[in-house]
């Protein structure tokens, strides 16, 4: 059976507002390394990986593998229920028709007992092979996100080029065009305001905003955001938590 | 502004 406690509910209400605009009916993958989730869009354009690791749980008891098969619309009305700083306790019997959630508050005087019905969920696993980037670029999530909205109200698309002389978004659209260039800026008092880039080899791909955008909904995740890239491969964007990640991959546009 | 790529091109089943 699972039994797991994480000591805030906000953790969870983060990764399921994170993902469920992209992601509709996912499998919550548990086992012994904490509990993992793997799903592409309808459109196969984009995919997310999840990982809550175990070190992340106040308690953490998982037998034997156990798939839950969840809605992400359902599992969110439920979770509206949770405090933010309540302790929430996820429970699944080994075959499980249902996920039962607990949500206690800090002065231990409320209990909240639901039952969410799981679902069969026959998805398919993708391997993702390891990458060298030729371009890894660190930045404020909040600053990613403003450049991919601000872009995407002029156009569809957003041209990212790395280069030694920093990280620029560019698009064209009908009213005109508009571009950002980040320089590397690391900022030694507060690393998590500071821009990095590593750069192995020049990069220059464009990808879609609406997806781009749709990921920025993660950035409540991490204060910070890695982008990964390499030619006609596809972009990495990571928000890293403190035991755990939520990795989007978007494959890109390709030629004209 | 180019074809939108398929991520099942890139990663493949496992």
């Amino acid at each position: 059976m699972l039994e797991a406690r994480l000591e805030q509910s906000s953790v969870l209400k983060k990764v399921v507002d994170a993902i469920k605009d992209l992601v509709q009916d996912c499998n919550f993958d548990c086992n012994d390394s904490g509990i993992q989730l793997q799903a592409m869009d309808n459109s196969h354009v984009a995919l997310v990986a999840m990982h809550l690791k175990t070190e992340g749980f106040a308690l953490y008891r998982c037998d034997r593998n156990i798939a839950l098969g969840i809605n992400l619309v359902s599992l969110q009305k439920v979770l509206r229920a949770a405090q933010n700083e309540d302790v929430m306790t996820l429970k699944a019997e080994d075959s499980p028709d249902a996920l039962s959630l607990v949500f206690e508050n800090s002065e231990n005087d409320r209990i909240s007992e639901y039952d969410l019905k799981l679902m069969d969920i026959d998805q398919e696993h993708l391997g993702i092979p390891e990458t060298e980037y030729g371009a890894t670029v660190k930045m404020p999530s909040a600053e990613f996100q403003r450049i991919c909205r601000d872009l995407s109200l002029l156009s569809e698309s957003v041209a990212i080029e790395a280069t030694k002389e920093g990280i620029k978004f560019s698009c064209t659209g009908d009213i005109g065009k508009g571009a950002v260039t980040l320089r590397q800026n690391p900022n030694v008092e507060k690393p998590e305001l500071g821009t990095t880039i590593e750069l192995q080899e020049p990069v220059a791909l464009t990808f879609s905003l609406k997806y781009l955008v749709n990921f920025c909904k993660a950035s409540g995740l991490s204060n910070t955001v890695t982008i990964s890239l390499s030619n006609e491969v596809p972009l990495l964007i990571e928000y890293e938590m403190e035991h755990g990640y939520v990795r989007f991959y978007l494959a890109p546009k390709i030629g004209d | 502004e180019g074809t939108q790529a398929n991520i099942t091109n890139f990663f493949t089943g496992a």
